[in-house]
């Protein structure tokens, strides 16, 4: 795992709790907003199982800590996204909260009905842009969720060790959380592959 | 972004010269493995600057480091990714200091 430089992290009074919202203006028209409600909940609660940081999702997108749209090409960041695969997504490092996702890819939920085979789980790149958003950057472990690249039609959602032990780093353990269930966790996606 | 298209850069290491290598290495400026160009370079000479960004690149992604443009470094360059640079950054790993 590695950081940012200076290592910036949220900065807030224990317990932290970190609001997100969508764009309205900027988001995709195939996936039902619902659908990506309940896609980013689980992303953030993979992060939120290991560090005592939690995530809630607000309407006002203006105050919301992370802010989350979909953007095609130069979209005033200085950032442009390059059109489909190329670049999936950017995040910024704390405390921006910027979340931006290339509006040109073809995001999907579920492989079994999206046959395009330059798709893109939507969960595994939420997963990863989260770590930014908390002040991870990239890791040179394959298996990481914070590993910069992603296959098309390939999806890694689970936090492996390196992950946790880099966002540990940062916001310390969440009382709840126990390096076994990781562990239970990886080797039952192991026997699976 | 297939790999066919980079087929013409596999195995070129240093003093090669390659119609286009100029465009990859705005992609190693883009992820932050080069500075910014001045003038004169960006050409299409695999020069000693564009080999240890190179380098720099296979160490962070966990390629074998051979300083060439190999099959496993320009299957990892088409592969899609975070645009996010790789090289903004502190504490990769664990330091060992010697007490």
């Amino acid at each position: 795992f590695s950081y940012f430089y200076g290592k910036p992290r949220w900065g807030r009074q224990a317990p932290v709790m970190l609001t997100y919202a969508f764009s309205q203006n900027n988001m995709i028209d195939y996936i039902s907003l619902n659908d990506i409600k309940k896609v980013f909940k689980r992303a953030f609660s993979r992060w939120a199982q290991v560090i005592p940081v939690s995530f809630k999702e607000i309407e006002d997108y203006p105050s919301a800590d992370i802010r989350i749209g979909f953007y095609y090409r130069d979209h005033g960041d200085g950032q442009p996204f390059d059109g489909v695969l190329g670049v999936l997504a950017h995040a910024f490092s704390p405390e921006n909260g910027r979340f931006h996702l290339d509006a040109s890819e073809t995001w999907a939920l579920d492989f079994e009905t999206v046959k395009s085979r330059v798709a893109v789980d939507l969960e595994s790149v939420a997963t990863h842009e989260i770590g930014h958003v908390l002040g991870l950057a990239h890791s040179s472990v394959k298996e990481a969720v914070m590993y910069p690249s992603l296959s098309p039609r390939s999806k890694k959602v689970d936090l492996k060790i390196d992950d946790v032990n880099g966002v540990q780093a940062l916001y310390g353990s969440n009382p709840n959380f126990t390096f076994s269930s990781l562990l239970a966790s990886e080797n039952s996606f192991n026997k699976g592959s | 972004t297939t790999w066919h298209g980079f087929t013409r850069f596999l195995d070129a290491g240093k003093g090669s010269q390659v119609s286009g290598m100029s465009e990859l290495k705005e992609y190693f400026n883009r992820f932050g493995y080069l500075p910014i160009p001045d003038e004169n370079n960006f050409t299409d000479i695999f020069d000693k600057q564009f080999e240890s960004a190179v380098i720099a690149y296979q160490t962070n992604l966990g390629l074998p480091v051979t300083g060439l443009l190999d099959s496993d470094t320009i299957s990892m360059i088409v592969s899609p990714r975070c645009g996010v640079s790789d090289t903004k950054t502190h504490g990769t790993t664990f330091q060992a200091t010697k007490h």
